[in-house]
């Protein structure tokens, strides 16, 4: 199923965002 | 941590909606290319994801499922 490969990519992908956004705002005063 | 967690996706959001429209654009993703460190492939990735209906703008409640998703995720790890 190409969609849950896809799915798969996308996650990592949202989880390596959300992280940078959390530290982002822990790394600014 | 209900409201913590609808806290910060809320701070999130208005980190990429500026101009406080009250929807994020696949241009405002796009805008936080030089400040995170995501290649702007990626960030089309995460619009793609988050952008649940396909309608080519986020409201925040596409933002909070999607941070709630990620949350949920981390702990499962």
């Amino acid at each position: 199923d190409p969609n849950m490969k896809a799915g798969a990519t996308s996650e990592g992908v949202l989880a390596n965002f959300f992280n940078s956004l959390l530290s982002k705002k822990t790394g600014s005063p | 941590p209900e409201l913590t967690v609808l806290g910060k996706a809320q701070e999130f959001f208005q980190i990429c909606d500026l101009e406080d429209k009250g929807f994020v654009t696949r241009q405002d993703m796009q805008r936080l290319h030089p400040e995170l460190p995501l290649s702007l492939e990626e960030l089309e990735k995460v619009f793609v994801t988050l952008d649940a209906d396909g309608n080519g703008s986020l409201t925040p409640k596409e933002f909070i499922t999607g941070f709630s998703q990620f949350l949920l995720e981390q702990i499962a790890l």
